[in-house]
């Protein structure tokens, strides 16, 4: 790999050096020429995706300079109405696609009135590569090129200057075809090398997630076009390519490139599209990011907070209770956490409500039960799950008398075996010494005795 | 001054175009 | 009999005359003066003595198109003969220049250089004389043009292997001006092989002989990548393939009984184990008048 690589960084190199030299003796085609000869590196299939993206990236250096040295003709007036034309001419088309991106940049840079129609063509024309890896950094150089040339404004100024529905078109489907792309590379090679490939597809993820990163950056893109036409199209994308490794990165992709008000305004979409995904994605970890994202953004002061209407709690306990239902195989330490992460979501954002971080126990009590759960092996991971669900309450309220009040918490103590049923009566009663708790009626005595009962015995 | 012809693209499902290669 | 002559074939309007290009016979290009069907040809006819005087037996000039099989070079068929003489048996004794005109002249073929076969038009002086003729020859280019065609439906056929590969093609039209543009698609319906890539092949037939004695050579003049990599059902590949980037003649069929000049986009799927899987169409082109 490092000798094929190195070969190709030189002829790159040489031939960046002779596409300079023409340019600067104003010797378009010859050096247009060479730009094709450059590029004609990337047609290679000898080189691992890690590799493939280091001549990738030298090879972009080398085209910034022509694209520069093009846009500096067009300022001068010089103009090259034939260009879009003469590149594809080019018989090969890694270079023609490459060559035709960059003088299309410098059109639209130069020029607004066929900015739409450019961007179209572009990311159209691109369906001609096919190939996995060279495809997916062909568009990547696209949306790189674009990034700031798309257009960012509700309605179209100058005719064929586009507006954010043009910008939402090409990204939309630029991404849609990365997917695609990437998703197929699964199948390439042998079986033997499945490890290798989703470590080689882990390494190409970016390309991908780019495009809704660029999404994120237009400022058009207003809740309402988010929740209309961005969200349901992306989550098309990744519930039907039912690929596992891009479900769980682009699902928290989503989550993490996309503000929290959008958040706040689809979770009934989004968590539903978690129900459908792989059963090999750890939804668990998807919804437990998004939780502490809203709770985080609930409690930060800058923000208005979760709105009055949106009854935030309800959403996700609904949502996680129909998750847990379509996804029947998940395991059960799984569906603990995501118990557990809706009663940090309730203390975060409605620290009031203790009925609710009595529901979530209440829920978890009739999970176990369903499952016919009797006794949870001590340091099996559910049992861990369970432990640091009951800790919550007493490490956030540091009232035992608060915790008393949920109806439901005592209950769980029976799924809990000898040791970590002692461990906790413990850890209740140090909060109550340590933060000198009063105790000063027989009902509350009786109702403490009876959780630690395990020490009382 | 520029040519971006193309004739209507045929819409490929979602089923096809993430299906694995038969 | 006096000393020999130079000939020299001069235009009327040379200065404003177009010139276009044209390959020759062992593959160099030259240009020559563009004529169209019906343009009359005048100019003079200079003739310059190289001693101090020429006795002939008439100086005339010829206006020729010929076709010329390069297997049959000693035949060469004309199809269009003009004279006009200049000079009626004489003496010269000093130079002299002629007045020419060939009115309205029909020219029905375009020139065309190719594999096995020439087609040319060209003026001929000739000073006859009693041992060796003095002769001169000046070649002009003929373009033949033509209107949009009438009836231009695009192709679009689905062909297939059973089980294996199946594809719809489309090409926007079936008749293509020289500087046009192939704008089409292949639509993939079945792909059960492992496709490498796919390409765009122009082919050009040239068809010499008759009968029996039929004649095809064949020649690629452009490869055009069109995809890369392995599509699966229901991808649409675009085509947009500018033929003003190659050397193409328009299609010339039957010409002069003679010889055709046909041309075939061939697309070609090669897999994995570099078999190759093509369909050939044939397209008609056409030479557009310049604006």
């Amino acid at each position: 790999q490092e000798k094929l690589l190195d070969d190709a960084m030189k002829e790159v190199k040489k031939q960046s050096f002779q596409m300079k030299r023409c340019l600067d003796k104003a010797k378009l085609m010859d050096g247009l020429k060479h730009a094709s000869n450059m590029l004609g590196e990337l047609r290679t299939s000898m080189l691992s995706p890690k590799c493939y993206y280091e001549l990738y990236m030298s090879v972009c250096d080398e085209l910034r300079y022509l694209e520069q040295h093009l846009c500096d003709e067009f300022t001068k007036g010089h103009k090259m109405t034939d260009l879009y034309e003469l590149v594809q001419y080019a018989g090969n088309i890694v270079p023609r696609l490459y060559l035709l991106i960059t003088v299309g940049i410098v059109y639209i840079k130069s020029s607004s009135t066929s900015k739409k129609d450019i961007l179209k063509d572009l990311v159209e024309m691109c369906r001609g590569v096919q190939h996995p890896l060279r495809g997916l950094f062909l568009r990547n150089y696209l949306l790189q090129g674009t990034r700031n040339t798309l257009p960012d404004v509700a309605e179209e100024g100058e005719e064929g200057s586009g507006c954010i529905t043009d910008a939402m078109d090409f990204i939309l489907l630029n991404f849609s075809e990365m997917n695609k792309l990437w998703v197929r590379m699964q199948h390439q090679g042998h079986t033997r090398e499945r490890e290798k490939r989703e470590k080689e597809r882990m390494e190409l993820r970016i390309l991908v997630g780019t495009n809704l990163v660029r999404l994120s950056q237009l400022e058009c893109v207003d809740v309402e076009r988010y929740k209309k036409r961005v969200l349901p199209e992306v989550l098309e994308q990744v519930v039907s390519c039912k690929d596992y490794i891009a479900q769980e990165y682009l699902m928290e992709c989503i989550i993490q490139v996309f503000p929290d008000e959008f958040h706040l305004q689809t979770l009934h979409s989004f968590l539903k599209a978690c129900a459908d995904l792989n059963s090999n994605v750890n939804v668990k970890n998807i919804i437990i990011a998004l939780i502490d994202r809203l709770a985080l953004y609930a409690s930060r002061d800058d923000t208005t907070g979760i709105p009055s209407d949106l009854k935030l709690f309800d959403i996700f306990s609904e949502q996680v209770a129909a998750v847990v239902k379509a996804r029947s195989d998940m395991p059960v330490e799984d569906v603990v956490a995501l118990q557990v992460s809706l009663i940090n979501l309730a203390l975060k954002c409605y620290p009031e409500r203790v009925d609710y971080i009595d529901k979530v126990l209440k829920n978890t009590n009739e999970i176990f039960q369903k499952m016919s759960v009797e006794k949870l092996k001590s340091n099996s991971p559910v049992c861990k799950e369970l432990t640091r669900m009951l800790k919550i309450p007493i490490d956030t309220y540091n009232n035992i008398l608060t915790v008393l009040e949920l109806k439901s918490y005592g209950g769980l103590f029976e799924f809990l075996d000898y040791e970590p049923r002692k461990a906790i009566s413990m850890y209740i009663i140090n909060n109550a010494l340590d933060h000198n708790t009063m105790v000063v009626n027989q009902e509350a005595v009786d109702g403490i005795l009876g959780l630690v009962s395990t020490l009382v015995k | 001054e520029t040519d971006t012809r193309r004739l209507n693209v045929k819409k490929q499902t979602l089923d096809d175009a993430y299906a694995a290669p038969a | 009999f006096g000393g020999g002559a130079e000939i020299d074939i001069v235009l009327d309007d040379a200065a404003s005359r177009k010139q276009a290009e044209i390959k020759t016979e062992d593959g160099k290009k030259e240009k020559l003066f563009l004529f169209y069907d019906g343009e009359s040809i005048s100019g003079k006819v200079n003739v310059t003595l190289k001693g101090k005087r020429l006795e002939h037996q008439g100086i005339r000039i010829e206006f020729v198109g010929q076709i010329e099989l390069y297997y049959d070079r000693g035949n060469h068929h004309e199809f269009t003969s003009l004279v006009k003489e200049l000079a009626r048996p004489g003496e010269l004794a000093n130079s002299i220049s002629y007045l020419f005109e060939f009115q309205n002249v029909e020219k029905p073929y375009e020139s065309y250089t190719g594999a096995n076969v020439k087609l040319r038009y060209y003026l001929k002086v000739t000073i006859t004389k009693r041992l060796t003729d003095t002769t001169k020859e000046m070649d002009i280019l003929v373009h033949t043009l033509s209107h949009y065609p009438e009836v231009n439906s695009s192709i679009k056929m689905e062909v297939g292997i059973e089980d294996c590969l199946h594809i719809e093609f489309e090409y926007n039209k079936s008749k293509y001006h020289l500087k046009d543009v192939i704008v089409g698609k292949i639509y993939f319906l079945l792909v059960r092989i492992k496709i490498k890539h796919m390409e765009l092949a122009i082919i050009k037939r040239e068809t010499t002989g008759s009968g029996p004695n039929t004649f095809n050579e064949n020649e690629t003049l452009a490869k055009y990548e069109i995809m890369d990599g392995a599509p699966v059902r229901g991808e649409s590949i675009p085509i947009r393939l500018f033929l003003s980037g190659y050397e193409l003649t328009p299609t010339m069929r039957d010409i002069n009984k003679k010889f055709s000049v046909r041309y075939y986009l061939n697309l070609v799927l090669v897999d994995e184990e570099e078999r190759r899987y093509f369909k050939q169409q044939e397209i008609v082109l056409w030479r557009k008048p310049d604006k």
